[in-house]
């Protein structure tokens, strides 16, 4: 049988205990290269959290008393639920109509996407990339691309804010983990950081979107 | 975490052989 | 002989000696080299040197020391033990050089075989010799390979000392021979209170000879193989006879050097500058995520 080795938040261990199925590794689309990817759901507090694998040639784990090849080892980090929202909301927005949220988010390839419909404070979220009618009790949302690149200039400013505090290497020149300069913020400049911050958030948006993010 | 790679996946007597250390 | 450094830990390299007789550092000393132990898969490889006056030269001879491979384990014990009692005149030390650092030097990224191993630790024993201002001024060795070539290198190492390198010294040279039963005691009491390391299930202490050609030593072996591990650290790795039980009773191990794997061969240069319609670029993450070796699960 194989084994897996993940790092998870703490938090997520009473999750599993507090209901069943409190966990849910789901396949959602990966919003940028349009495929599926591996996400997990906190049904207790409804958050998403998107899977990545340390991969690297050559390892195994030893757990406990017994040996697993691979040596593969998966982190479960929040992600904002957005990003996979937006995927079906550009695509819906090509109409160029409001639509109801059911009517969006629906996919017959990854089925499970409903699950993004669960999530805790949606309509707030939903403001930040659509405009929104309400008729009769209703409520209907249709994407904006003004709306979008304001959001998510924000993601960046607070992406390069976080390259910054954790002293990440965003410089063109190649540099050894281990070197620690007298001050690597001022060695690379502003420019550098938000170039690398619009490449990361890059991975979580359109090809269309980040095109029109960087011109932004 | 191995720097190699046991092509199995199987029970191995690691407490006989290895004693951990933090 | 105490062994109880060895036991404390018996997986690198241990040096016992004994006190350096008073007269040893006043007159002129004659120091003999040898080993125990090369030839066997299992158990410590054990390198001895044995000084005297060369006043006192026949006076070691009188103690009946010779080859000790013609000795009966018990008769070298015996003369070993007349060495000690006799000691104010004969000195010695020894280095044992466990079964492990024998795998590793000879396995490691970087060779460092046996031959060099040894050459190297007679050349330290001799040096630890000199650095107890014990007078040497003959060393006498039983050959490890070529014996011009590690005589020449021991004297340009010793300028000062006349060395002697020979096959079958320990049968020549009374020093030599006492070198001979020095290591081979040692090895075999090593041997025998060999404290396994590795909580094994149904040991059985009947390993044989711990040759690699005796069939009991090689039915031990099978036995005592376990498909993740290998062997027990008693057991020399680098021998052809556990590379052999390895490849057929253990389970296959790929390393980042390993001869056997596929390389992905290079890419024509033509494809990064024209988009070939057979060959679609998949979309890489961004380098943050590479350089961290992580990228997106799509399965469990």
């Amino acid at each position: 049988v194989r084994q897996h080795v993940f790092l998870l938040p703490e938090h997520l261990k009473d999750a599993s205990k507090k209901m069943k199925s409190g966990l849910m590794f789901v396949k959602l689309v990966n919003p940028c290269s349009g495929e599926g990817a591996l996400y997990l759901f906190d049904m207790c507090l409804q958050q998403l959290f998107e899977i990545k694998v340390f991969k690297e040639k050559h390892h195994s784990w030893f757990i406990n008393q017994s040996v697993q090849s691979g040596g593969l080892l998966h982190f479960a980090t929040p992600v904002d639920p957005l990003f996979l929202l937006l995927h079906y909301l550009t695509k819906a927005g090509k109409e160029g109509k409001f639509q109801p949220l059911a009517q969006v988010v629906m996919d017959d390839i990854f089925p499970n996407c409903i699950l993004l419909l669960k999530l805790p404070e949606l309509e707030k979220l939903l403001r930040h990339v659509t405009e929104e009618k309400e008729i009769g009790n209703k409520k209907y949302y249709k994407y904006s691309k003004e709306k979008t690149l304001k959001w998510l200039e924000k993601k960046v400013n607070q992406t390069v804010a976080a390259l910054k505090s954790n002293n990440v290497n965003v410089g063109a020149r190649v540099q050894s983990a281990a070197f620690f300069p007298g001050d690597q913020v001022s060695n690379d400049k502003e420019e550098d950081y938000i170039r690398y911050a619009h490449g990361l958030i890059s991975d979580y948006i359109p090809r269309e979107l980040s095109d029109d993010l960087s011109k932004y | 975490l191995l720097p190699c790679e046991v092509l199995v996946n199987r029970p191995a007597p690691v407490e006989r052989f290895f004693t951990p250390a933090i | 002989m105490d062994l109880s450094e060895l036991e404390r830990d018996n997986t690198g390299r241990c040096r016992l000696s004994s006190p350096v007789p008073a007269v040893c550092r006043k007159e002129p000393c004659a120091l003999g080299v040898d080993e125990a132990g090369r030839g066997p898969v299992l158990g410590p490889m054990v390198y001895a040197i044995c000084y005297c006056p060369l006043s006192r030269l026949t006076d070691l001879e009188a103690l009946k020391v010779a080859d000790s491979k013609t000795l009966s384990e018990k008769e070298r014990d015996r003369l070993f033990a007349k060495m000690e009692e006799d000691g104010d005149f004969v000195g010695w030390a020894l280095d044992v050089l466990s079964p492990n650092l024998i795998s590793t030097s000879m396995l490691g990224r970087v060779k460092y075989n046996l031959n060099s191993l040894s050459h190297d630790t007679a050349a330290g024993l001799i040096q630890y010799a000199l650095d107890q201002k014990v007078n040497v001024t003959q060393v006498f060795v039983d050959t490890v390979g070529m014996p011009e070539a590690y005589q020449a290198r021991l004297q340009q190492r010793f300028p000062g000392i006349e060395v002697t390198v020979k096959a079958k010294a320990d049968a020549l040279y009374p020093v030599v021979s006492a070198a001979s039963i020095c290591a081979k005691v040692t090895r075999d009491q090593a041997v025998k209170n060999w404290k396994f390391l590795e909580k094994l299930e149904d040991l059985d202490p009947d390993y044989g000879s711990g040759y690699p050609n005796d069939p009991k030593t090689k039915a031990w072996l099978r036995k005592h193989v376990e498909p993740v591990f290998g062997f027990p650290q008693f057991v020399r790795f680098s021998w052809s006879t556990a590379q052999t039980i390895l490849e057929e009773e253990a389970e296959d191990v790929t390393w980042e050097d390993s001869a056997t794997e596929e390389q992905e061969g290079p890419g024509r240069i033509t494809s990064y500058f024209f988009h070939e319609g057979a060959r679609a670029r998949p979309r890489v993450p961004h380098r943050y995520f590479q350089e961290r070796g992580l990228e997106a699960a799509t399965t469990l």
